[in-house]
Formats: C-alpha cells, sequence, structure tokens
C-alpha cells in the first residue's frame, strides 16, 4: 500500500509538471499483442510530420516499439523494466525530463502490454486508453475488471479479424457496459484503418483544451 | 526478494505433497485470451471421462473458466485474486487440498493471463507449458523473455489464423531460441484440433513416470 500512496504522489507531480508546459499524456494499456505499437505507427503517421505526438515506451525488454515509433516519424524515450510488470510514475517523471516535449505535443506512453498490474499504477496521465484485439475473446472485460473499470475509452481493435474468429461484438459491449457503463468504445483495425479517423478525434479533442 | 523466498520455500512443499501422492501439475501460463482454457477444454475432452485430470483455475474475477472446464468434464476449483496479477504457492496449497486430486491425476494450473509477472513464482509444478497465440505477434519471446526462458514446453496455438495475418513462424521460432534455445515448441489450433495429439504425447509422458 506504501508502494501505491508514494506513486500517486510522484504521479500528480508529473500531472502538474504535464499541464504547466500545455501537455497532455495517454497512458495506452492492454495484453501483450493487442495492438498498442501498430495504433501509435498509424497515429504518427496520419500526423504527418507535424511532431506533435512524442512516444515513452515500456517494455521489460528491447528497443523494439520505440524504434517501430520512430521510423514512422515521432520521438520516442524506450524504458526497459526487466522482471518489472508496469511503468511507475518515478519511471515516467525520468523518461518526461529526458523527452522534454515541445508545448502542445500529445505525449503517448505505452505501458508493459500486461491486462492487470498497470491499472493500479497512475502515471500522471491525463486520460488512459485501453486496447482489447478480438482474438483474446469477448469476455475479457469480466474477467480483467480492474483494467477496463479505470479507462477513459476503450478501443477494440483487430476487428478485420471478426469474420475468421468467434467474437461476439454485442456480448462484448454487454461485459464492458457491467463493469465500466459509462465508457465508450471504439471499434478499429490498426492494420486495415478502420476508427482512426474517430480515434484521432478523441485524442484531437483531449488535446484542444491545452493549447 | 523475501516474498519469492518465501514462495519458492512454499513451493518445495507443494512439490513433496504430488510427488508422495503419485501427482504430476503443470503450470499454463500466458497473455490473457492466447487460449489456455480453450486448449484445456480440448485435452479434458479427450481423456475421455477418464477423471486424469483436474483443474485448479486462476483468475482475477469470475469463475467462467472453471465452469468451462467443468462443463468439458473434469473438476475444477476456481481461485480468484481480485487486484492480484498472479498464483502464487499458497493459493495453491490450498487448491490442492480441496481439490484432493486421485493419484495418477495430471493437475493442470491455469495461471492469471500474464506474459510477466506469474514468470517469477514457483507454484511446486513438475513443467511450466507457457502458450503463446499467433495474433500476439512474433516477436513476444524477445520483448516478455523471462517467462519463455522459464518455459518446459511453448505452445504456439491459434495457427488456423495464419492465413490471415502477418506472422512469420521462422522469425518466432528465432526469437524464441534466442532467449530459450532448449524448449521445443509445439504447433497447435485448440478450436481446429491441429496438434492436439502432440500435445497430449507429451503431458502422457511427462505423467507416466509418476504412475
Ligand atoms: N489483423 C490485425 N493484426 C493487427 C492489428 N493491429 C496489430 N496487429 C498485429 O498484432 C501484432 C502485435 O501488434 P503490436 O502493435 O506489436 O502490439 P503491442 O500491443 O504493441 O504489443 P506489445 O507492445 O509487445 O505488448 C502484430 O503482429 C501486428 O501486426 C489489426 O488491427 N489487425
Ligand atoms: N481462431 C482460434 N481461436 C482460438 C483458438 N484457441 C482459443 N481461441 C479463442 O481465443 C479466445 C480466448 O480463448 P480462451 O481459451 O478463453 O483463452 P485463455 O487464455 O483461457 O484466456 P484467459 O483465461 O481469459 O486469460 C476465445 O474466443 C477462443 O475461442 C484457436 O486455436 N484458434
Ligand atoms: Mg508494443
Ligand atoms: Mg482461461
Amino acid at each position: 500500500q506504501d508502494v501505491l500512496r508514494r506513486n500517486d504522489h510522484l504521479a500528480q507531480h508529473n500531472r502538474e509538471w504535464l499541464s504547466r508546459r500545455g501537455l497532455v499524456a495517454v497512458n495506452f494499456v492492454s495484453s501483450p499483442g493487442s495492438g498498442k505499437t501498430s495504433l501509435l505507427e498509424n497515429v504518427i503517421r496520419r500526423d504527418e510530420g507535424r511532431g506533435r505526438i512524442a512516444v515513452i515506451q515500456g517494455d521489460q525488454a528491447t528497443d523494439r516499439d520505440a524504434e517501430r515509433v520512430r521510423a514512422a516519424g515521432a520521438r520516442a524515450v524506450q524504458l526497459n523494466t526487466g522482471t518489472g510488470c508496469h511503468l511507475d510514475a518515478q519511471m515516467v517523471a525520468r523518461a518526461l525530463e529526458e523527452l522534454a516535449p515541445e508545448p502542445g505535443t500529445l505525449v503517448a506512453i505505452e505501458n508493459i502490454g500486461n491486462l492487470v498490474c498497470p491499472a493500479l499504477f497512475d502515471l500522471g496521465e491525463q486520460a488512459r486508453l485501453a486496447l482489447m484485439s478480438v482474438p483474446e475473446g469477448a469476455d475479457k472485460p469480466l474477467k480483467y475488471p480492474y483494467m477496463f473499470r479505470g479507462a477513459s475509452l476503450v478501443v477494440l481493435n483487430k476487428i478485420d479479424l471478426l469474420p475468421h474468429v468467434e467474437f461476439d461484438v454485442g456480448f462484448f459491449r454487454d461485459c464492458l457496459r457491467q463493469v465500466n457503463p459509462d465508457v465508450s468504445c471504439l471499434e478499429v483495425s490498426a492494420t486495415r484503418g478502420d476508427g482512426l479517423s474517430e480515434l484521432m478525434e478523441w485524442l484531437a479533442a483531449l488535446c484542444a483544451p491545452a493549447s
């Protein structure tokens, strides 16, 4: 409990650091391989080099995701946690100093692929985007409720695979409503492009008051 | 560190408890939705009611997976961890008492869907089966190395989806070889049935010395 209280305190520091500079941070969380990086690659490419997005990448190991994001056109800082299962506010504070984003930038924080632990660690973000993918199965909001309950937006990714798997979108939305009746849910395909303009609008609306 | 040392001590107790009774336990680990329960349902159905498999189910919430396993024909004890991100040896010790499996039974422990934390917690199992699914992407062994490094067997599930996603099986095997050169890897489809007889053989060989 002490760990969480200390983390919440540092998260508040991050939030103040960000709002003093006119910056908005979004914490992207999901299971491993749901498509966080693919989504970011797409969003960055649609920003067409205006440099309005910078990324903090969290992984146990490698800088593969930071490299993918840099290749798409955004600056990225890679955090490696080793056996650690989530990013925390202290790591993000150090990464923000290193990233030193320009005012008006959207700071996307891609958390460790983990549908459990990151739900407990506030990073100082203004919003938490929980991504889930169709192949994982429609019952996940019921089985991993804490992550979905704390989400500002839920994105259902890989809808291009709906014809090839058993996934009942209505049942998924029912499950989601049971754990978080207020959250909206966007259906997208990061590889095919479906739903990405709605996602861009949601991100732009988030940044609007800050600029 | 104390937590891990205490857990290892209890895990050793579990291992002795199991071997005194001629029981073999396998710890099934994966990301959320990789197909652990689907695989168990299939394995249980192929056992044709001989009752040689009993299951300890680990989830944050619900008993949905225990219900699926019971419907397939095996006894199951459901453990709910709340915000907890992994099963530990103490939980498993209590579940073993409750399950009271007959000698010669294979005890399948389905861990919380999480590719990170369960890698650190020995449950007293004889083998750890790490499942990964095609839609998650081929780079996961490099990005989540601890789980793959500690695996006795790696199972690549959902190979029926290979025609519909970008997944290079050769690259996946290269990544796996880099973090665990000794582990073998079975390619299966829990819903279509591919590779399941090899999996049954691997499980039977594990149980053979115990009976
Ligand atoms: N069919 C399909 N595949 C997708 C989609 N989005 C991502 N993928 C694939 O899913 C796999 C994982 O994507 P990533 O973007 O690496 O996922 P991630 O959530 O960033 O993964 P980690 O950071 O390792 O946890 C890759 O093989 C992608 O090509 C999609 O919309 N449809
Ligand atoms: N196409 C395809 N889908 C599969 C396969 N195996 C499982 N699934 C689907 O994958 C989804 C998740 O399967 P589960 O068996 O619930 O996965 P799990 O690992 O037990 O999930 P959690 O316990 O919630 O972490 C379900 O929609 C299954 O139908 C497979 O071989 N091929
Ligand atoms: Mg990623
Ligand atoms: Mg399951």
